[in-house]
């Protein structure tokens, strides 16, 4: 209905003005409706100012910032509803080692909701987890999935009843 | 509503009985490429009702039954439960009274469905249906799969509308 | 043909003049989010005659002056110097004759555009026909720009004709 | 012209399963014309198998595996017809250790025939590299450009002429 997708609408926006500086160490951003007369179907744009920077659009912005800022606007729609799981598939990939800081930090923070499940390659991430599981395929083709301390030790292998 | 345990048994790369439980806070989950973490999220998606074989890699739906490798023969069925705890309070509609839920999706080769909630046969619509309104479900932004995050911002505003939608 | 240098000033976030000097082998570019790697990419396929601003990832072209921050004021012009070495005797067509080739590009906020090679003002034609046949140019596999990667096997076979097509 | 494009891609395919066992140790791959009978305008299909693994639709490949194999692609056309130089903005991205070693390996074999310029946030790349250079923000939204010793030493900046 209209009102609902309003009132989510301003929801969000708020919090995504809140979390992007957040993300950002300074900035602002927010979200605009294409099209106000239209609330049934008006798109949203996206208006983002990293710290110290002029606006404009956000083509123009790196592959990091935009994917920052997605994440913001994802993290911003979790926190004005959380489910009670969030699955990140690699989405720390294009960042900077202070980019995936402060969005781990973020992570961290929003367990006081959810389970976070996050997928990853990067070893600062890593390190951020309270459970990880090492998924193998010590026989070509077969996944297996073994419980992991950091430092590489294998704790204990899962699920191997056949 | 807690996620508590995946159970996958011949769903794609996991055609040996796999169990994975998850804890509270922040679980990992990480391997070399190809080895089979995305895979993890296609099944919870596949459990939870995905309808779309594109939305898990695939041309067909019988892509996520193992296929074989060079050593192993493919098998005849893909199966995946997915367990919830209930404890917390925050249960989905009709569950109030249950302390957990189970869901269970089999597909065989020969294009043959099975869903369960609670070992209770069921319909694929049921499991959709069950998880509408707890704020997890195949399209929601609960779950951002690998190469997402980047189209995002490239998305035409009606996709982004699309997302704030589904919190609505 | 060898690159020999890249010089930039007010292209981008490359505000203050900056000359980047291009040795043999492996040459590494690193740094945060957002300070402006991808903008030396931008900056080198501009020299060569990009003539899409979406290529850049503008919406038009003069999205690439220095368009101001916080505390600086906008300028007037971009320009780009594009520097080659051709004392390995691979040069372009009409110039093996010559030990270096060196395009030049700028562009004013008025939408004026200026382009010379070996400082002789030439037109924008001139400068992509220089590339082509050298196996550089905007559109050649050989400028593998950020996100590409993971869209060529998700592209249409008739995409990756082109890339091939582009060697041929 | 017909001819042409046939000759190429049929070098560029030869060219193709020889360089993918090399990037995914083992495994084959190989480029399959959509239409032979209509060489002026027919797509190209890849197929691809990493070792070990069935045979199936490349759509199934995993993240780092379809990046992988990509860069077989790009990298086989490229010894085809070699330019003088090649450029690679964070190609190495989705890579896990192993595969960013043969990612290296192999363009440091080709540096033989061009200049390499590669942008990366990836250690391992960084070591492999002849010359580093650094760009940075100290001044918000003002890129500038630093050598860079591995170890974060800065030899010089450059290119402050105003
Ligand atoms: N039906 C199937 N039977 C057997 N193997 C399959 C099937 N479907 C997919 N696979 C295999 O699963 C692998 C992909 O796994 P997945 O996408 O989970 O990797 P990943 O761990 O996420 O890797 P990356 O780090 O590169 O993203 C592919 O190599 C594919 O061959
Ligand atoms: N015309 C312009 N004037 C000033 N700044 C600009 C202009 N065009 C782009 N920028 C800035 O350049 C920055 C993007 O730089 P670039 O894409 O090179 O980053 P990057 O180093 O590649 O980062 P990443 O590692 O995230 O890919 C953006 O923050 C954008 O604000
Ligand atoms: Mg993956
Ligand atoms: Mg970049």
């Amino acid at each position: 209905s209209r009102e609902r997708f309003l009132k989510t609408f301003e929801l969000v926006n708020e919090k995504f003005q809140e979390i992007f500086p957040r993300l950002f160490k300074g900035g602002r951003a927010k979200l605009l409706l294409v099209d106000e007369e239209n609330l049934l179907e008006s798109g949203v744009e996206i208006v983002a100012q990293p710290p110290g920077k002029k606006l404009q659009s956000i083509t123009l912005l790196s592959g990091g910032e935009k994917a920052l800022t997605a994440v913001g606007l994802i993290f911003s729609i979790f926190l004005i509803k959380p489910s009670p799981f969030c699955l990140l598939d690699e989405v720390d990939a294009p960042l900077d080692d202070a980019n995936i800081d402060r969005f781990n930090d973020m992570v961290r923070e929003m367990t006081a909701h959810s389970q976070f499940i996050v997928i990853t390659h990067n070893k600062r991430t890593m390190e951020r987890t309270d459970c990880l599981y090492g998924v193998t395929m010590e026989e070509a083709g077969v996944s297996k999935v073994v419980s992991v301390r950091l430092g590489g030790d294998v704790k204990e292998p899962l699920s191997q009843v056949a | 509503m807690k996620l508590k345990s995946l159970e996958l048994f011949g769903f794609k790369s996991f055609v040996d009985k796999t169990t994975i439980h998850f804890e509270e806070g922040v679980t990992g989950v990480v391997g070399p490429n190809g080895c089979g973490k995305s895979n993890i999220v296609d099944a919870i998606r596949w459990a939870m009702g995905e309808q779309s074989a594109k939305h898990l890699r695939g041309s067909e739906m019988q892509d996520v039954i193992f296929n074989g490798t060079s050593s192993r023969a493919s098998i005849g069925m893909s199966q995946v439960i997915l367990s919830f705890d209930l404890t917390d309070g925050r249960a989905p509609a009709g569950y109030t009274d249950y302390t957990e839920v189970q869901v269970e999706r089999r597909l065989y080769r020969s294009g043959e469905s099975e869903y369960y909630i609670n070992k209770v046969p069921c319909r694929l619509r049921d499991i959709v249906d069950l998880f509408l309104g707890t704020g997890v479900g195949t399209k929601a932004y609960s779950i951002i799969e690998q190469g997402r995050i980047g189209h995002i911002l490239a998305s035409k505003p009606e996709e982004r509308r699309f997302i704030i939608e589904e919190a609505a």
